[in-house]
């Protein structure tokens, strides 16, 4: 997976944090302080769909089916996350009670074509 | 998308920066209190002091530990766990309680629960954490009981009692999973402890407004998955 730079207009990830202080949320989400909630972002053509992570989904052999039997009919694939993990949360809910739990899928750590 | 154009997802790229920000900023609060199942961002009236919360989850972290290391000979039983890729997104959530009446001899404590989770979650586990002042030398008795309000009348009934003999101060835990569950069933948001002491002794336990000793209940939940299998 790659990480946005400035130059580069293919897939990456880009790198988003959402610091709860200045949202203003710092007084419910105990922890952590903020979210590190990066996307997805960039061009992916289509010599480089089904890169990196996805090469056995079943969307890509759909794909692939499609590129093989119709060249006229392929379509740009997407730039998407392909590894993601869950937020750890610790939090007041609306009856005072604490709430710990796991978000899952909310981090995007990898980024990669459809 | 046109071939050679962004995917329709990335559309945000076209946005000026501070409107991107705007809208990842609005997208990551949707996000999160749609997991959370929250309407909209809780108001805290009544936060926990620090010291409070840091000793309860400390109490937490040690019991886990202590289940962990002794499987099936925990009071109370262990946490089941789910089949890898089957399991509901688990929840474990801190009651703290609130001082209710008390006498020389009694103690009522009252737990409200979450109750968001109530309808599309199962329990777990609940377990009740005390922390017992010293008593004089001997062991001293005490009669837990679990009450719950009675729907078909105004005052509460026994749901379970308990005697248990303290013999030194400290943390002292109980399983209170069976009259959770009871009060998730009837959509009844309160639970009612009450601590009797045989007499002389005075209260049993060692707790005031922000003491890190408070008493809390610990309840681990797991929201339920459908079972449905779904053909293409």
């Amino acid at each position: 997976s790659i990480d946005c730079s400035g130059d580069s207009r293919m897939c990456c990830r880009k790198e988003f944090f959402v610091d709860f202080k200045e949202i203003g949320w710092e007084d419910w989400i105990i922890q952590p302080e903020g979210y590190h909630m990066n996307y997805c972002v960039g061009l992916c053509p289509l010599h480089m769909a089904g890169i990196p992570g996805l090469a056995a989904s079943f969307h890509t052999a759909v794909l692939n089916l499609i590129k093989a039997n119709n060249a006229d009919a392929a379509v740009d694939s997407c730039c998407v996350p392909t590894q993601r993990r869950p937020l750890s949360l610790l939090y007041y809910d609306r009856d005072s009670n604490i709430v710990k739990t796991d978000i899952p899928n909310m981090i995007v750590d990898a980024c990669g074509c459809t | 998308a046109p071939r050679g154009a962004w995917c329709p997802a990335c559309g945000l790229a076209a946005l000026a920066s501070s409107a991107q920000r705007d809208v990842l900023v609005a997208l990551a609060k949707q996000s999160i209190l749609s997991k959370l199942r929250l309407p909209d961002r809780p108001n805290v009236t009544q936060p926990v002091s620090r010291g409070t919360l840091l000793t309860a989850l400390r109490r937490m972290r040690a019991r886990r530990l202590d289940t962990a290391g002794s499987p099936g000979t925990a009071r109370g039983g262990t946490v089941p766990h789910a089949q890898p890729g089957m399991a509901g997104q688990e929840y474990e959530i801190l009651s703290f309680a609130e001082s209710g009446s008390s006498t020389s001899r009694s103690v009522r404590l009252h737990f409200r629960f979450s109750w968001e989770l109530a309808g599309s979650t199962e329990i777990l586990q609940a377990t009740l954490y005390l922390f017992w002042v010293s008593p004089s030398s001997g062991t001293h008795p005490v009669t837990v009981r679990l009450l719950q309000p009675d729907p078909t009348a105004p005052n509460t009934t026994t749901a379970i009692e308990t005697r248990l003999e303290v013999q030194r101060a400290g943390w002292a835990t109980l399983d209170v999973s069976r009259a959770v569950r009871s009060l998730v069933s009837q959509g009844t948001p309160r639970l009612t402890v009450e601590l009797e002491v045989a007499g002389g002794w005075g209260s049993p336990l060692l707790a005031g407004h922000g003491d890190s000793h408070w008493p809390f209940v610990v309840t681990q939940a797991r929201a339920r998955t459908s079972h449905r299998l779904q053909r293409r």
